[in-house]
């Protein structure tokens, strides 16, 4: 099946999202 | 018009849920009292909720731990899921602990979280920090230590993720050798 991966810059990018 | 964005709103959810345990270490009570899940969380934003609301390993107690793993594994090579593998370790210098730990333990809970090992994230179980007087453990938990091949390119995904340089070698343990045995005796099943 798909696996969600998030890379570090995305995780980083969400890290400040409201 | 003010109709909200779903992608602003919707929680991104994380491939496995993960529990974040801490281990303290009060030699007043039972081993197993000492060791308690802070919460559980299956979203990227509840992972940065806990993350940035709890203290950083760098300023925890010495004798502490932290432990991220995928939920419904414990902390500890007598889990089932865990018997049959080993960890990655990372053995820190005392200076390091100000320079490189929460950089470190960073770095390694969103390879966790981000199922950062490619085709080999399902072999992973989680990852613990201890921090200790005589110098912090970083260490990342495997599924079977018999999977060679799949071992060690999780373990160089980890060196590569944490910026160690390639010269410095990380030794690969199974906790079937470690069980019982006092730490510095230990031979290591391999290096990257």
């Amino acid at each position: 099946g798909t696996r969600i991966v998030y890379d570090r810059s995305r995780l980083m990018q969400l890290r400040n999202s409201p | 018009d003010d109709v909200l964005d779903p992608e602003s709103v919707i929680k991104h959810p994380l491939q496995n849920s993960w529990a974040m345990w801490f281990f303290k270490n009060d030699k007043g009570r039972d081993w197993k009292d000492n060791l308690r899940v802070i919460t559980t969380f299956d979203t990227v934003e509840d992972f940065w909720g806990l993350y940035n609301h709890t203290l950083p390993a760098s300023r925890l107690q010495s004798g502490c731990d932290y432990s991220v793993f995928k939920a419904g594994i414990q902390p500890m090579w007598e889990d089932a899921q865990n018997k049959k593998g080993g960890r990655w370790l990372i053995n820190l210098n005392k200076s390091q602990r100000q320079t490189h730990l929460d950089d470190f333990w960073l770095e390694t809970l969103l390879c966790l979280i981000g199922e950062g090992f490619d085709e080999h994230s399902d072999d992973i179980c989680g990852a613990t920090v201890n921090i200790r007087t005589k110098g912090d453990k970083l260490g990342l938990w495997t599924r079977d230590a018999n999977k060679i091949e799949a071992t060690k390119k999780i373990g160089l995904k980890l060196k590569e993720s944490l910026n160690v340089p390639s010269k410095i070698v990380i030794g690969f343990q199974a906790h079937s050798d470690t069980a019982g045995k006092a730490g510095s005796t230990v031979k290591n099943r391999f290096t990257v």
